[in-house]
């Protein structure tokens, strides 16, 4: 695992409450339905908050949100444009900046049975791996992590390895519930040395 | 970037000039692993590049434009540069 230049983190106390919104003016275009991507991004926030004691809480309020999501093409104010389909996925800024930002050039699916284009991207692995950067990880060399930075189209990779929450635990600490027994033992002690 | 435009670059050697190396270098600066440069030679600059980004993403470590390492190349990724404090900075 890796961090940002400064191990920068959510300086609240622990336990930490977030608060994530999507921005009303720019939404995702496409056959996925409001509450499939709301659904998809629940489920991202909450495989971390099951690693660490931080809670993801869905606001109504933009504007006042700790995370603020959205999709957006080409030039979008921030200096990294999105670049079309495939290319560059997604991006998400470093603690406590909260921007996360999705190519709304790309086919986004939470179902590949039902969307069958070869340049699906699937929205819950993108999530995941950005909310990550959203708590201060940078990029890994263990592939089969989700702070990985590459994700090929109809790929999914959603659940984190020990890679990712021992990352995430030496920022924040471990969540009192959280158990090891989720993980194979091969994962646990391949990523030993890092 | 049009990623798959590295695929003519798979095999291109150090020293020689290749149409597409300029896009190649754009986007390792763009991730930070080479500062700015414009042309189409392949250097040391490049290479050390090159090797950098095997060994950040677990790849044989060549420094050359083999197989492995222009299909990580050619994949989807996310933005965000594998050494962000290096030639980048976040903007907050």
């Amino acid at each position: 695992y890796a961090y940002f230049e400064g191990r920068p983190r959510w300086g609240r106390n622990i336990p930490m409450r977030l608060t994530y919104a999507f921005s009303p003016a720019n939404p995702i275009n496409s056959s996925l339905s409001k509450e499939e991507i709301r659904a998809a991004f629940r489920r991202s926030f909450g495989r971390w908050a099951s690693v660490i004691p931080v809670a993801f809480e869905e606001a109504g309020d933009y504007g006042g949100a700790d995370i603020k999501i959205g999709f957006y093409s080409g030039e979008h104010g921030d200096g990294e444009a999105f670049d079309g389909v495939l290319g560059v996925l997604a991006h998400a800024f470093s603690p406590e900046s909260g921007r996360f930002h999705l190519d709304a050039a790309e086919t986004w699916a939470v179902d590949f049975e039902r969307e069958k284009s070869a340049a699906a991207v699937d929205l819950e692995s993108v999530a995941t791996h950005e909310i990550g950067h959203l708590l201060g990880l940078g990029h890994t060399a263990v592939k089969e992590a989700v702070m990985y930075p590459s994700l090929r189209p109809r790929e999914t990779k959603v659940e984190l390895k020990m890679d990712d929450v021992k990352g995430v635990q030496a920022l924040y600490g471990s969540n009192p519930n959280f158990s090891l027994g989720a993980f194979s033992e091969s994962d646990i002690y391949s990523n030993g040395g890092n | 970037h049009n990623l798959h435009e590295f695929e003519k670059l798979r095999g291109a050697i150090k020293g020689s000039s290749v149409n597409g190396i300029s896009q190649l270098k754009r986007y390792l600066h763009r991730f930070g692993y080479l500062e700015a440069q414009a042309d189409d030679v392949f250097d040391s600059n490049l290479e050390n590049a090159i090797t950098k980004f095997q060994e950040k993403l677990g790849l044989p470590v060549t420094g050359k434009l083999d197989s492995p390492t222009v299909l990580e190349l050619m994949s989807p990724r996310c933005g965000v540069p594998d050494f962000p404090g290096k030639l980048h900075r976040i903007k907050n």
